[in-house]
């Protein structure tokens, strides 16, 4: 998953 | 950002700029659903306490603080300017139904055990089942003014194109989130039905009615 990346959707 | 996720968020925005403005306009927030706008206000809240810890784009903080401020301001005249409007008797839909299962469910499904991921988490589980509450209220009074129905037409695409935008981004980044997938199936499975009734009836100038 991207889950250390921040969450870039709104 | 493409043009999907970009016709999204405009979706979104229009959808929450379009409520605030009728009721500023109408002086009345009768047929909307307070539960709903609460529940809204609780998604926007724990998703974007991360405007205090990650910046992604000036787009994307802006937009943030915009649905934040829209979000507290609809509460703000729902619950105090225009209070007397408010239809609570048709809004009783039971909140708890809905807040506690997706707290339930953030703790199980997530994807890092991290206070901020969890209220994400959250925030997604319960914006798919947010609208539930501005639905029962509108199967209850067996109808919903034009604009309302514009307003549920516009918040309900949003999801719908966001799932373009992630089917796109699957092909073209190798994205793929799961969670946020599956509760944006879900959120806009919830809106099939309103959306055969926008389409047969609100778009050829009728006013939303159930039988």
């Amino acid at each position: 998953s991207k889950s250390e990346e921040p969450h870039d959707e709104l | 950002m493409n043009i999907f996720r970009l016709s999204g968020d405009l979706s979104h925005l229009l959808a929450i700029l379009l409520l605030l403005v009728k009721i500023w306009k109408t002086r009345s927030c009768a047929g909307i659903s307070g539960k709903s706008q609460i529940l809204f206000a609780i998604v926007y809240t724990t998703r974007y306490l991360d405007l205090f810890t990650s910046f992604v784009s000036v787009y994307n903080s802006f937009m943030k603080v915009v649905f934040l401020t829209a979000s507290y301001g609809t509460l703000y005249l729902m619950f105090f300017k225009f209070k007397p409007t408010y239809d609570h008797n048709h809004d009783s839909f039971r909140i708890l139904y809905l807040i506690i299962p997706s707290l339930v469910l953030s703790f199980i499904i997530v994807h890092v055990y991290t206070v901020m991921e969890i209220l994400w988490t959250y925030s997604i589980y319960l914006e798919a089942v947010a609208i539930m509450p501005q639905l029962f209220m509108v199967s209850r009074t067996g109808e919903a003014e034009t604009i309302t129905s514009h307003y549920l037409f516009a918040l309900g695409s949003y999801r719908a194109l966001y799932i373009l935008n992630w089917i796109y981004r699957y092909y073209t980044e190798d994205f793929l989130d799961m969670i946020v997938i599956i509760a944006g199936i879900v959120q806009t499975i919830l809106y099939c039905d309103f959306f055969y009734l926008y389409i047969t009836k609100v778009l050829k100038g009728k006013r939303l009615s159930l039988p």
